[in-house]
């Protein structure tokens, strides 16, 4: 059970120790406090090294002090004659005897006492990442103002992270900047634009200092960017080292700032901006577009206007121009609609007269209506050839839309009468 | 048909039968038959047949059975007369419009109506064609159709012809620039031929091709010289007539 203070006696003290003994001490105070071992009375068969009798002191498995001989108290106002301060909180102490005392050696008496350690200041590795403060027992770390303490109570951070831009154009900075940014951090920004932009950032060079690489190329603080299936960086150094522009593919891009303990710089400053997706450019020979553009992206809307003979069909009616949007996919919605040729139907049947043979009724085709000969024929001798024509009707140059007639011959006998008398 | 010879109905296939009072007429038209007022005077739905030689029942049903939509008869035309005493036959001329329209073929098609031109004028000599199966020589009338060949000649010949019907006195009859008299050597029309096309050459056409240029009307004697109506004075009538009445069409 650790105890705030202790004796510790050579064997047989104040008479001569034996021959051939070794004892072993271990001393143990209250946690948050370090150790006084002093020495009242020390009277060891002196040797090279304290080789053949000697009282070690150990602390932390390192051998801090090895004694033998006589000691006198330097100061007359004080009983100790040899005296250790250990900043830990335990300590073996080992007395060890030889075989060959011709004399006679009274050994050592000495005490130790549990004293405040200064966490703070009585070591070498610095406890807290800001500020220390010690107390009696142990010491605790606090941070400066919108700095928080990490969860191993020694580190400061900032709370950078959580920041989530939508807008389709901004900026981004690591805290502070342009004056040094937070040492052991990780600032998590989110960026989250509507489907169908993709993320575009760009760093100017001078724009950037992170702390840079180590000898073995590992950034101690980073700037990494990680889109859908993409990752850019870690990036750090003095001047951004990546590319001017970052294109992503995605729409949602995670920026991750990383800094370690030391070597705050001035950080960094990025701008981005979403690229609205492209649809395809399908111009065809039969169709228009309006507005017409070199390059058609997201949210844009075009009508679509079909050229004469061509007309968009949908269900059973038929328009001569749609609209279409190009959507967050880089398609276009109403992409199943496409012109196509006016189909002007079966022509009509006329009486006395019938359709030569129909090969196609789109849209330019031409048919011929012929009357039922020699008995028939037709009323105007150029209404025989009609075409299919933009609106969808079949078209004779002189009459239009409307049909050829067929007129009855006259007048023509189909035998002529012979005078045959019985 | 007197002075006449069998025929095909071929060589006239713009002959129309009339069954009732027996008659012809003349197919002008898919929709339009142009016959004389006295044959449908008082008749608004004559039984009409086209595309058949014979008259025997079962070729007549293998004919064109024609359904009349409306007799109009010429406004000139004096109703009311009995044929038997009747001395007037000017402008013995009507149309009967048909409901539907006439398949035509080998056996029908229509003739022609006459020009406008003076070429269309009957001229003495000209050699008009005649068919009906009206009454003959030997019989009252015939089953066969029958055709004659006769000239057209002055309308004085028709006005010499005696009289044989004791109940007309002669200076009675009435002869106007709306007849054609035509006939010779016992060719002529008969009763039962009345309304049938007198037919004549298109002028100026290499093949043969026929006009109405008169309609059988009527003749003091059957055999001699016979009053056909001269269709081409009423042209303007048929024309619009037909427009008139033409509508909108059922085809």
């Amino acid at each position: 059970e650790p105890t705030m203070y202790g004796e510790i006696l050579s064997p047989n003290y104040p008479q001569a120790y034996p021959n051939e003994v070794v004892k072993i001490w271990d001393i143990e105070v209250p946690e948050g406090f370090g150790i006084h071992l002093y020495f009242t009375h020390l009277d060891i068969e002196l040797s090279e090294n304290c080789a053949y009798d000697s009282v070690q002191i150990i602390s932390g498995g390192i051998e801090e002090g090895r004694l033998c001989g006589q000691r006198t108290s330097k100061s007359p106002n004080s009983p100790i004659v040899e005296d250790f301060q250990f900043p830990y909180n335990k300590l073996q102490v080992i007395f060890t005897s030889d075989f060959s005392n011709e004399e006679r050696f009274t050994g050592f008496a000495a005490y130790y006492t549990a004293v405040d350690v200064n966490e703070c200041t009585d070591f070498s590795d610095v406890p807290c990442s800001h500020f220390c403060n010690n107390f009696i027992g142990g010491y605790f770390c606090s941070c400066p103002p919108e700095y928080f303490l990490h969860d191993d109570m020694r580190n400061c951070g900032v709370n950078c992270s959580g920041d989530a831009f939508t807008a389709l154009i901004g900026e981004i900075a690591s805290p502070n900047y342009p004056n040094p940014y937070p040492e052991n951090s990780r600032c998590e920004y989110q960026i989250r634009l509507e489907e169908g932009f993709r993320v575009v950032v760009t760093i100017r060079r001078e724009d950037f200092d992170v702390e840079p690489a180590d000898s073995e190329g590992n950034c101690r603080d980073s700037l990494t960017f990680a889109a859908k299936n993409q990752q850019f960086g870690p990036y750090c150094g003095n001047g951004f080292p990546g590319p001017l522009t970052i294109k992503t593919q995605s729409n949602t891009l995670d920026i991750v700032f990383q800094t370690d303990l030391t070597g705050q710089k001035k950080g960094w400053k990025l701008r981005y901006h979403g690229d609205p997706i492209p649809c395809p450019k399908e111009i065809t020979a039969v169709s228009i577009w309006e507005p017409e553009k070199a390059k058609y992206v997201f949210k844009d809307v075009v009508k679509i206007t079909c050229v004469d003979g061509f007309e968009v069909v949908e269900g059973n009616v038929g328009a001569t121009s749609f609209y279409s949007t190009c959507q967050s996919n880089g398609q276009w919605s109403n992409s199943r609609l496409e012109c196509q040729p006016v189909d002007c139907g079966v022509p009509e049947p006329i009486e006395n007269g019938k359709v030569g043979d129909l090969e196609d009724t789109v849209f330019g085709s031409v048919i011929r209506y012929t009357c039922d000969e020699p008995y028939y024929y037709m009323e105007h001798e150029e209404g025989g050839e009609y075409r299919c024509a933009a609106n969808g009707s079949w078209v004779n140059d002189h009459l239009g839309i409307e049909l050829p007639r067929c007129i009855p011959v006259c007048g023509v006998p189909t035998e002529p009468f012979q005078i045959r008398q019985k | 048909i007197f002075g006449g010879y069998p025929a095909k109905i071929q060589s006239f296939p713009w002959q129309v039968f009339f069954q009732y009072p027996r008659a012809g007429g003349a197919l002008i038209d898919e929709y339009w038959v142009l016959t004389a007022a006295h044959v449908v005077e008082g008749n608004s739905d004559p039984l009409m047949y086209v595309g058949s030689t014979s008259l025997r029942m079962d070729h007549l049903e293998n004919a064109q059975r024609l359904m009349t939509e409306r007799v109009i008869i010429h406004p000139g035309w004096k109703q009311g007369d009995d044929l038997t005493t009747r001395t007037n036959f000017d402008n013995d001329i009507a149309l009967v419009q048909l409901k539907d329209p006439v398949k035509m073929g080998p056996t029908v098609s229509p003739i022609c109506l006459p020009g406008a031109s003076s070429e269309y004028n009957p001229s003495m000599g000209d050699l008009g064609l005649i068919s009906g199966w009206g009454r003959t020589e030997k019989r009252f009338n015939v089953m066969h159709l029958r055709g004659a060949k006769l000239p057209i000649t002055p309308l004085e010949k028709c006005k010499e012809v005696k009289e044989e019907n004791p109940r007309a006195r002669p200076d009675d009859y009435v002869f106007t620039d709306n007849m054609i008299c035509a006939g010779e050597k016992g060719a002529d029309s008969c009763e039962g031929d009345s309304g049938g096309a007198f037919a004549l050459p298109v002028p100026n056409v290499k093949d043969p091709k026929f006009y109405v240029a008169g309609l059988v009307s009527w003749g003091k004697k059957c055999g001699t010289y016979g009053i056909y109506t001269k269709v081409k004075n009423y042209m303007d009538w048929i024309l619009k007539t037909m427009q008139e009445n033409s509508g909108p069409r059922k085809d």
